[in-house]
């Protein structure tokens, strides 16, 4: 099973 | 004082309705070379970001940067009261409590003016960093609509498979599975036809099919879309316009 992972664990907050 | 002339309604129209349906409050950052916006879907796994350059105008004049945050299902509803072929001016001055947004068709003399009351939003801004992929694909837009659309009927999980010479979107769901395959190829008569592929590295990538059946509502803005995928980053789906583009990047899933 394949979870959905999160843009903020690639960016970060400007 | 912003004034930003469409030549045709329908380009803001169609850059809008590209996106509106995944974020709902935006931030357009206006500036001297053009407008900007990003903004990230409530789940945080879609971010949206536009850039529209002074060239894709008829006019263009920014004096004092401005932030304009508006409701696009508000700004939607105004747009749609706008023909097509109306030229669209965006007006605001330097600390504006409103959009103008003012339609003209100029054969007939016609003019209507809306305005938009802007709101003050609190949006993350990520910050975007150079992103090293390991495949980059050119196609045709409405190839791609079609095959995200056909096989999200099967699975809310959409694979992409790159290998050197092929390009396998599968889908595999309780009542059954699909799979397109397509290859590269140039079509000289009609470039914007042609499938190209450049792969460093193959990609076995899987992505949330909702996800992508927003991403492709931006296919009215170009015949071709870029797709940019890294084992380790989030997918880059892109379609440019004549001068600027509207890009989304999108998280992908992984094993649990």
């Amino acid at each position: 099973k394949k979870k959905q992972s999160s843009l903020l664990s690639f960016f970060s907050k400007k | 004082m912003l004034e930003a002339k469409f030549q045709e309604a329908s380009l803001f129209k169609r850059i809008i309705d590209g996106f509106k349906d995944c974020v709902q409050l935006v931030n357009f950052q206006c500036k001297e070379d053009g407008i900007i916006a990003q903004a990230v879907d409530d789940s945080r796994v879609l971010l949206v970001s536009l850039e529209i350059g002074v060239e894709a105008f008829q006019d263009y004049r920014c004096d004092h940067p401005v932030t304009l945050g508006m409701d696009l299902s508000s700004l939607s509803k105004i747009l749609r009261c706008g023909n097509n072929t109306d030229t669209l001016t965006l007006i605001a001055d330097d600390t504006p409590d409103a959009i103008i947004l003012l339609f003209e068709d100029t054969k007939k003399d016609r003019i209507s003016e809306y305005s938009l009351k802007l709101m003050d939003i609190d949006a993350d801004f990520l910050k975007i960093e150079d992103l090293q992929y390991d495949t980059t694909l050119m196609m045709p837009s409405a190839e791609f609509s079609k095959t995200v659309r056909d096989l999200s009927q099967l699975s809310d999980s959409l694979n992409i498979l790159v290998t050197k010479e092929t390009i396998k979107f599968v889908a595999t769901g309780d009542v059954g599975s699909g799979s397109v395959i397509l290859k590269p190829f140039i079509n000289m008569e009609n470039p914007d036809e042609s499938i190209k592929l450049d792969m460093d590295q193959p990609v076995d990538l899987t992505f949330g099919s909702k996800y992508l059946q927003d991403i492709v509502k931006g296919s009215a803005l170009s015949n071709k879309i870029g797709i940019r995928l890294s084992s380790e980053a989030p997918a880059l789906f892109q379609f440019d316009l004549s001068s600027g583009f509207l890009q989304f990047f999108l998280a992908p899933k992984f094993d649990d």
